[in-house]
């Protein structure tokens, strides 16, 4: 219905400026209909302006820059509709020190309502995690699950 | 509700039967290129329904299987079982903890079962519908998709928001 | 031959003029995401004649041009000039430094210089034509391109190879 | 010409072999043409087989197998007709560890013949360079260069 798109549409909006702006350390956002009067055909656009900077086309955003806006956005979208299980593959590859850091603040804050599996080679994102699985292919071809590291609280959550 | 246990046997380069136990929270899996990380992600793609080959970077259904290394042969089937912690009761199944398993073998013939017992692919997805568990493109991101999120036509990023109303 | 000298004003971050000093070897450029390591990247490329204002990330060409942050108003041209080391006399002119200049204005004009006496483009293109320089696909790679490499179609890797001959 | 084409075509695939085993440190590749009776409109396939595992799909290779895949075939068009000048912008991203370093390796070899400029958030390809230059945004939206270092060597060069 009319009603409900635009509903989730303003809640994400304005949960995707709050989690811009966590993530950016300030800034400012849109998400802008293009067609507000064909709900069912109308495209999304983003537009975002990172602190500082001027409001420009996405396009011209940094390979980091984009990764975290675009981690701003699907943090937005669970924030809306949360997910009881979650999973991001190498998300945080291209985001510099500062920006993992708080990325991975984000991402223990949300793995307070929901269950994350994330593959890094990031130290920030690898210190967030409660529970870490290496594999290893010591036999070519073959993985191999090794050096699992509990947490104390992860123990904990474990046995409920 | 939370993912308990993964079981993976034959899946990829998962030769040899693997088991990770995950707790609630941030479970990170690392290590090597090459070395079986994100077949782990596609392992819980796969079980949890993922069709469409291609977004388990393969070209045919098959190519799950264990093709085989310099030292070992390929295997005849994959297998992979997800335990799901129920005792919340947000499955609509009267299950403390509920097992969901695919197989395929080289044949291309596939098996589904929940709690040992064989049922369609249709039973899985409709026991996970409502918790939106592997359906929604914002919760399985895969490796080098973040930057898509952002070139989408914006049309398909209108679908995004359709899937959180 | 290498490039001696990279100088850069009112090109995308670069509101402030700028000079990068090369050796031959090896030039790592480092910083946070954002801070203009890539914008360095495409200022070179432009002024080696990248005409396809995509490859720069941008929409128009005028979107090289310093467009202005919280504290300072828009620029009105975006310059870069590159110096070249000929001592070997691999390029065709008589210099043993040969600077190449190129600039845009908001208008949308351009102005093409070899050691700042104005030229066209395809001078510019000329000059460096036998060097290959900046025109092979695998001598510029941007970021993001490298997993490209291996999913164009197999026609466009045709190419690379005849770009090779 | 047809034999001008089948002779890079050869020297490629050789020197793609020859790159791909020093940066996988083993294994083997195959270059094959999908119509070698229309070399105006042929296709090239990729074909590898990382050490110890089998020969399969590139699409099943990992994101940092794929790239040192690309870089090896880079590598090996850089030998077949060098460039006196080549720029990399993070092509070193999805590398482990153990990658980056015999990627570093080659990169010094290949930077004795042509001059690279290499964008770069990895240590070791850090370590192999001959100069750094740091960009920093102090102030939001304007770039500012710093912390040039200079290897004696790299003085050397300069000063010719
Ligand atoms: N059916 C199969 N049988 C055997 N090996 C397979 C099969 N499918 C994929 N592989 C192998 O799995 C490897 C890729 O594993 P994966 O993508 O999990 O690596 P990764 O740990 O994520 O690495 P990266 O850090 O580079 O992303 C490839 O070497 C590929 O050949
Ligand atoms: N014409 C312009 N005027 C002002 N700023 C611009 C212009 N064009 C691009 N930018 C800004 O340049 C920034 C991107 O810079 P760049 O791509 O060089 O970053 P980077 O250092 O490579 O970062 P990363 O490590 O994330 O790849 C963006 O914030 C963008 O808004
Ligand atoms: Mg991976
Ligand atoms: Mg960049």
């Amino acid at each position: 219905t009319r009603e409900l798109f635009m509903d989730t549409f303003n809640n994400v909006a304005e949960h995707f400026d709050y989690m811009f702006k966590r993530l950016f350390g300030g800034g400012r956002t849109e998400l802008v209909l293009t067609d507000p009067s064909n709900l069912l055909e109308t495209g999304v656009e983003v537009i975002v302006q990172p602190p500082g900077k001027k409001l420009q086309n996405l396009l011209l955003l940094s390979g980091g820059e984009r990764a975290l806006t675009a981690s701003a956005l699907l943090f937005s979208l669970l924030m809306v509709r949360p997910s009881p299980f979650v999973m991001f593959d190498e998300v945080d590859a291209p985001l510099d020190d500062s920006n993992v850091e708080r990325f991975a603040e984000v991402l223990r804050e949300f793995s307070k309502d929901s269950q994350f599996i994330v593959v890094t080679h990031n130290r920030a994102t690898m210190e967030a995690a409660d529970t870490l699985y290496g594999v290893t292919m010591q036999e070519p071809g073959v993985s191999k699950l090794i050096s699992v590291r509990l947490t104390d609280e992860a123990e904990r959550k474990k046995t409920g | 509700m939370h993912i308990k246990r993964l079981e993976i046997q034959g899946f990829k380069t998962f030769a040899d039967r693997t088991e990770l136990d995950l707790t609630s929270g941030i479970t990170a899996v690392v290590g090597p290129n090459g070395s079986g990380k994100s077949n782990i992600a596609d392992a819980i793609a796969w079980v949890l329904g993922e069709q469409n080959v291609r977004n388990l970077r393969g070209a045919k259904s098959q190519d799950v299987i264990f093709a085989g290394s310099d030292k070992r042969k390929p295997l005849g089937m994959a297998e992979v079982s997800l335990t799901i912690d129920n005792t919340c009761g947000t499955l609509p199944l009267d299950y403390s903890e509920i097992t969901v398993t695919r197989r395929i073998y080289r044949s291309g013939d596939s098996e589904y079962l929940i709690n040992k017992t064989q049922c369609r692919l249709k039973d899985i997805y409709e026991l996970l519908l409502d918790t939106g568990m592997g359906r929604d493109a914002y919760s399985m991101v895969s490796q080098g998709e973040i930057d898509a999120i952002l070139s989408v036509k914006s049309e398909d990023r209108r679908t995004l928001i359709e899937e959180a109303a």
